[in-house]
């Protein structure tokens, strides 16, 4: 039979929270590199 | 050297945390450096206490039951360890 679709692949993108929290991370670093 | 104990116990937890996260942040691996640099600027007092290994117990924790929030917990440390930075004293020339 087919195999179970692997579920616990979960992209960090689907989720809003962890979108957010990435994209305010990427932007303190980014910030952080600019004043270094 | 309860404090000493209770500093290797908290850098053992927050290796624990990288070695964890460094696996699922390869698409941006300027994450992992900054969150190291974080820790290396946090003061001695917060990075042996007790409150900072509550903290990482509990991103730990979280963190590899669901793994869909990794950068809320990453980001959750690094605001954690930016509170507790050494300040750094400007010493202002004459």
């Amino acid at each position: 039979g087919a195999d179970a679709p692997d579920d616990d692949d979960d992209d960090d993108d689907d989720d809003p929270e962890n979108r957010i929290a990435k994209k305010m991370l990427l932007e303190e670093i980014k910030a952080n590199l600019s004043t270094e | 050297n309860k404090g000493q104990c209770m500093s290797a116990e908290n850098k053992k937890l927050f290796e624990e945390f990288v070695d964890y996260c460094s696996g699922l942040t390869e698409d941006h691996p300027e994450v992992i450096p900054f969150l190291k640099g974080r820790l290396a600027n946090a003061n001695q007092t917060y990075l042996s206490s007790v409150e900072f290994r509550n903290v990482l117990g509990r991103c730990l924790t979280r963190v590899q039951s669901k793994r869909s929030k990794i950068y809320v917990y990453i980001n959750e440390l690094c605001t954690s360890l930016k509170a507790n930075s050494q300040k750094r004293k400007l010493t202002l020339k004459p």
